[in-house]
């Protein structure tokens, strides 16, 4: 099972991998990817021992290859079927990123609460009525829940998640909703990324 | 100077210890912060041996202590100013997006290129012509400007970005910008939090 932090760099790694395949660049050494990822070159090695038929070392990684490696470890061999409960500003941004859906992550329906959102269709994407997710969890095997509600919504539609067959939980919503036994949860806050650019700055400040 | 995911980490720390000081508790220790974030208690005293002023092992951290040490080294006892660069629905979720503001990221203002954007104003914030971007940033001074445009878009923002005196770019259009000396950038793509559910989800089936 990969540690966090490995799986995030992964994930930076193949946009990385992603961009010089586009430009027509076939290979890769550790060292251009550590310094592309601004860490180590040691990281990246440690990071990929783990995959022993990625390539040689010296020689640069394939990148073809790289690339088809990560996205089966990570599973990316599949789709995934989505759903976006709060078809807002953020939850219609991400029914519109098309970035998403060349990943592999389908959007099969919006679900939002207002009377002027429901029942439209976004970028080809059916916006329901929250009143009929329940029944639509049962007809519709669905992978991933995007919450992009209001904090005080949360709580009760994740008494309907947790009855449904959904595995994972993308949280926008302010307040960390708790993985469990039976549910993947990750709360993602922006706010953190303007931290971290805080951070960067006053380094740079004091130097 | 703080490891990329040390960092991460303290801004995942931050949140929690919010949202346990909301609750009226006043102390942790780094075991339950482990659990919280599903990572090794090793990892957590390993993060916070860097100040030596947090409190004693045992006993438990103090929340308030632990906030304001991290926050001072996050550099987050003062205001940044941040301008969002493509007023759509991902730029203008971020100014209103609340958690924003509290965490003294004053969004000043907006700029677009859409007849229907240009000289509305979104929660407060002016959304401006592109076409006033350069003169602004001669007369305004401003830490961060984020990216919410077209793919195609970017290159152009960038060479005014790069004469003003913005410090770091956080950027959401497709595609990488890269660091350099005097601009510091990070680029988030949602898809790689997908991705990393994608792989749980793919872990769980297999056990
Ligand atoms: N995590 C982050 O980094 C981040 C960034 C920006 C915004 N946010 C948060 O994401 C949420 C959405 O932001 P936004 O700008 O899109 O707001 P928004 O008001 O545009 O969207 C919220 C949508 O949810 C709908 N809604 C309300 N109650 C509902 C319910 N019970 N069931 C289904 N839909 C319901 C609303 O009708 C609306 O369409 C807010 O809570 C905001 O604070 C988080
Ligand atoms: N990084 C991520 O995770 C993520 C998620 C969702 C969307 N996106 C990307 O973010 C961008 C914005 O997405 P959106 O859904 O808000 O799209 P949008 O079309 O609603 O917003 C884009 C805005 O940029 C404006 N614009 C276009 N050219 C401009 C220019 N030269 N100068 C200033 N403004 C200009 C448009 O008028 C529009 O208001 C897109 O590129 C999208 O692919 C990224």
């Amino acid at each position: 099972s990969l540690p966090q932090y490995t799986l995030k760099r992964l994930t930076e790694y193949l946009n990385i991998l992603y961009q010089l395949r586009e430009k027509g660049i076939s290979s890769i050494s550790s060292g251009e990817l550590a310094q592309r990822m601004n860490i180590t070159d040691v990281q990246v090695r440690k990071d990929l021992s783990c995959f022993d038929s990625i390539g040689k070392r010296g020689v640069g990684y394939d990148i073809d290859k790289f690339i088809s490696i990560i996205e089966e470890d990570l599973g990316l061999n599949r789709e995934l079927s989505v759903i976006i409960i709060g078809a807002g500003r953020l939850g219609s941004a991400l029914i519109h990123y098309k970035r998403l859906s060349k990943a592999r992550f389908r959007v099969k329906a919006g679900f939002d609460i207002a009377k002027d959102k429901i029942n439209k269709t976004i970028n080809k994407v059916k916006i329901f009525s929250i009143e009929k997710l329940d029944e639509y969890l049962k007809e519709n095997k669905i992978d991933i829940a995007v919450f992009t509600v209001p904090e005080d919504e949360v709580e009760g539609i994740m008494d309907i998640i947790k009855k449904s067959d959904i595995k994972a939980i993308l949280n926008f919503s302010p307040g960390i909703i708790n993985s469990r036994e039976n549910l993947i949860v990750r709360n993602l806050d922006i706010v953190s990324d303007f931290k971290i650019l805080s951070y960067k700055i006053k380094e740079k400040n004091n130097a």
